[in-house]
């Protein structure tokens, strides 16, 4: 019996940097 | 030098991590290519991939880390970011790459090329920004 477990799912864009420095609209 | 515990390590650069690409495809970390990140920021329509080339590594006075220097983007604006020496970046065209490989296989077991000056890393930007 094995007891179904969760797995974590992590979106695509949590893996690279945001290092654009400039200001927002 | 004693190895700085995984935790100080996003969970997802762990060797076996599940992604998610923006059309909703399962990949493991190790397994995913350029085209993953580039086609994601396509579909996202928010996103859009930005390059940025290492200008300088130099060493940090925080112990295990380093102090690496990009060139972003079109405007090649020059951003410094402090990482510990095992922390993944993903290159294009070569894949995760880190200051440290030998560390980053070890404690997360992801394969890892060596990030030089010269490599171009993927980074993200908002569509918005000006």
């Amino acid at each position: 019996n094995v007891e179904p477990r969760s797995v974590p799912v992590f979106p695509w864009h949590s893996l690279v940097p945001f290092l654009e420095t400039s200001q927002s609209n | 030098a004693p190895l700085s515990p995984t935790s100080a390590l996003p969970p997802y650069f762990m060797k076996g991590s599940i992604i998610q690409l923006a059309d909703g495809e399962l990949k493991r970390v190790e397994d995913l290519r350029t085209e993953d990140f580039l086609q994601s920021a396509e579909v996202s329509g928010e996103l859009k991939i930005d390059s940025s080339t290492v200008e300088r590594i130099d060493t940090s006075r925080t112990p295990d880390a380093v102090i690496i220097q990009f060139s972003v983007g079109e405007h090649k604006a020059q951003v410094c970011v402090e990482v510990l020496v095992e922390y993944p970046f993903f290159v294009f065209g070569q894949g995760w790459s880190s200051c440290c490989p030998d560390r980053t296989t070890q404690l997360l077991a992801l394969s890892c090329a060596k990030l030089s000056v010269g490599d171009v890393c993927i980074s993200l930007t908002l569509k918005s920004l000006r």
